[in-house]
């Protein structure tokens, strides 16, 4: 199985290729799912829209509850995503959990979570650019990255 | 740990996974 805290660090390298307004650095910049939606914003913009981006809450400091809150909200949001555009049910894979994520900053649970929002760019409408800009990245964050899709495929 | 794949391979390997992802259909939509 995958070294997962590896993985997230190389999943949070590939996420800092996106333009972002907030922090994304480390594991705990990613708790709020701020980071994250502003991604899947870029991804899908028709369907991770200024509408679904508002039902999120964006401020500083944040208390765990409401980082979770916003955290099952962008959770939803990708599953609905998958379903409704890609056409693809995920079954089997271990779902993040979110509470971990939002109160601990846990690196393998955030691992689960940047990871589908892995699926959602190499399985969208640009993925062509995803996927091209994924091969621009050092080797071994591009072996990671395979691994974490294969391991997507296999559960689709 | 000898596990991995064997060295000098890795990178067609990735070239052939990222190549077929692109070529994989996908999208209920489209």
């Amino acid at each position: 199985s995958m070294d997962r805290s590896h993985l997230c660090q190389s999943l949070i390298k590939w996420l800092n290729t996106f333009n972002v307004t907030v922090k994304n650095q480390t594991v705990e910049d990613f708790s709020d799912g701020i980071a994250v939606a502003q991604v899947l914003r870029q991804i899908a913009p028709d369907y991770f829209n200024e509408a679904w981006f508002k039902k999120l809450k964006v401020e500083d400091d944040l208390n765990w509850r409401l980082k979770v809150s916003n955290l099952k909200k962008v959770l939803n949001g990708i599953l609905e995503y998958n379903m409704e555009v890609l056409g693809i049910q995920i079954q089997g894979f271990q779902m993040p959990d979110v509470n971990l994520i939002g109160e601990h900053y846990d690196s393998v649970e955030t691992s689960r979570l940047l990871q589908l929002v892995l699926g959602c760019a190499v399985n969208c409408a640009e993925k062509e650019s995803h996927i091209h800009n994924i091969l621009k990245m050092e080797e071994s964050v591009q072996q990671m990255i395979m691994n974490a899709i294969q391991e997507l495929m296999s559960k689709e | 740990d000898g596990k991995g794949a064997p060295p000098g391979n890795s990178e067609g390997m990735l070239a052939n996974f990222f190549n077929s992802l692109l070529s994989k259909k996908t999208g209920a939509a489209a």
